[in-house]
């Protein structure tokens, strides 16, 4: 892998996204995953929607809760995600108003990734922003810079946030992942969480997944 | 208030101006309560505000020195008329009194609550204390003045209201204990982030966990098996 990679600086993030008071990170992370690798594909960069998740992904549980690998499922199954703008994000969960007609992009499946950190950035690099998920106990009093609590404020088996991986990188000698948060702009560094990178810190490393265009 | 300049350290007292309405509202509310607790036959009102400074504790607590002396009304005339009560005329002026009256004002409350209230005539040299009136809820008010700085600060970011002072303390008690992690995150941090006020910080870690993360991801070797992804090309 490179030294450092930042998908942002090839035009492959949508801007950072604001859930609410709803626990659908893992539609916000997901999504982004896709926003990613339907650039990659065809060029160019969409915002898709979450909200057809929420309302209509029903192995997850909208604002209660989701497994990214339930959303590829069930964007596979719908045939597709439709825009942010056809389909716009309200923070509940509402009944399902997809339309087919209005898919602009979809996927023909999704992977795991290895849990080796080194091998997760070299995927990242060649491939796209990752959607990735961690311990999030220290990111309620994040402000900036390169987080690297304690393990015991950062149980890495109890995993309760998923995020995108949009790059990596090294700053005055820390490594780091550059996690697109889905928390609104005025979180941390312009909506992004700087996280230490090679020891596996808050479970960074488990959760790792792709969907596939 | 935060559209007025402060002078010296955040939460010192600051003195200012005996017609800031805010200052007027305070001795309106003081007077009020002292013809409450006096068992005098005669309506007294405050002739002169003397001073007047105040400091930022959970609120505004403001500290004024007034005269105070005796009107022609009777204590059964209508609260609302006391204003247009006409002081006795020179004879009397032996009765009047020089007040020390601490008022503390929550602001996002509008409640105020007399804390302190000391008087002597104003002939005399030692001041008497008349009475002391309780604390609403009996707590100190032992909160740091950077604490209430940094809270004040927060409300004021995130365009914060609480619907009571119930809830605005509870979250206060919130926000200081989120502080305190905080701090701990801080000194035991390993890398160069920096920790402290953010827009969660008045809720709790069961509120913060139930309202934005995502508790079926604790279940993640739960998930379905995918298909493992195709190694990184060796270039």
């Amino acid at each position: 892998a490179p030294d450092s990679w930042d998908w942002r600086d090839h035009g492959v993030v949508s801007p950072v996204k604001n859930q609410g008071m709803c626990g659908s990170c893992w539609a916000f992370s997901v999504t982004g995953n896709i926003e990613g690798q339907w650039f990659k594909k065809t060029g160019q960069l969409l915002s898709l929607s979450e909200q057809e998740l929420v309302d209509c992904d029903k192995l997850d549980q909208a604002c209660g809760g989701g497994l990214p690998s339930n959303a590829y499922e069930a964007i596979e199954k719908l045939g597709g995600l439709e825009t942010e703008t056809d389909y716009s994000y309200t923070g509940h969960k509402q009944s399902c108003e997809f339309s087919t007609g209005k898919v602009v992009a979809y996927i023909n499946g999704s992977v795991e990734l290895p849990n080796d950190e080194n091998q997760i950035a070299a995927w990242l690099a060649e491939n796209g922003p990752v959607s990735a998920a961690l311990n999030a106990f220290a990111m309620q009093f994040y402000r900036k810079g390169v987080s690297h609590p304690l393990k015991i404020f950062c149980n890495p088996w109890m995993i309760d946030h998923a995020v995108l991986l949009v790059g990596y990188g090294e700053r005055n000698g820390i490594p780091f992942w550059a996690i697109k948060n889905s928390w609104g702009e005025d979180y941390g560094e312009q909506g992004y969480y700087y996280l230490y990178r090679g020891s596996r810190l808050c479970g960074i490393n488990k959760m790792c997944s792709s969907a596939i265009v | 208030g935060p559209d007025r300049p402060v002078v010296g350290a955040p939460g010192s007292p600051v003195r200012v101006s005996e017609s800031d309405p805010a200052v007027l509202k305070a001795v309106k509310f003081a007077e009020e309560r002292y013809n409450m607790g006096s068992n005098a036959m005669h309506v007294r009102r405050v002739s002169k505000i003397l001073s007047a400074s105040e400091q930022l504790v959970k609120g505004v607590r403001y500290s004024i020195m007034v005269e105070i002396g005796s009107t022609q009304c009777k204590k059964s005339v209508a609260l609302s008329a006391v204003d247009t009560c006409e002081f006795f005329p020179e004879p009397h002026k032996q009765k009047t009194e020089v007040c020390l009256f601490e008022v503390w004002d929550i602001p996002w409350e509008s409640k105020s609550t007399l804390l302190k209230q000391k008087c002597q005539p104003a002939v005399s040299k030692e001041p008497k204390k008349v009475a002391a009136v309780p604390l609403t809820h009996g707590k100190p008010l032992k909160e740091s003045v950077e604490l209430l700085t940094q809270f004040k600060n927060f409300m004021i970011t995130y365009n914060r209201t609480y619907s009571s002072q119930e809830e605005a303390e509870k979250r206060l008690h919130i926000f200081q204990e989120n502080m305190k992690t905080a701090q701990t995150l801080q000194s035991l941090e390993q890398g160069s982030a920096e920790y402290g006020v953010t827009k969660f910080s008045d809720l709790t870690e069961d509120e913060f966990r139930m309202m934005y993360l995502n508790p079926m991801l604790s279940q993640w070797s739960l998930q379905k098996n995918m298909k493992l992804a195709t190694p990184t090309s060796k270039v």
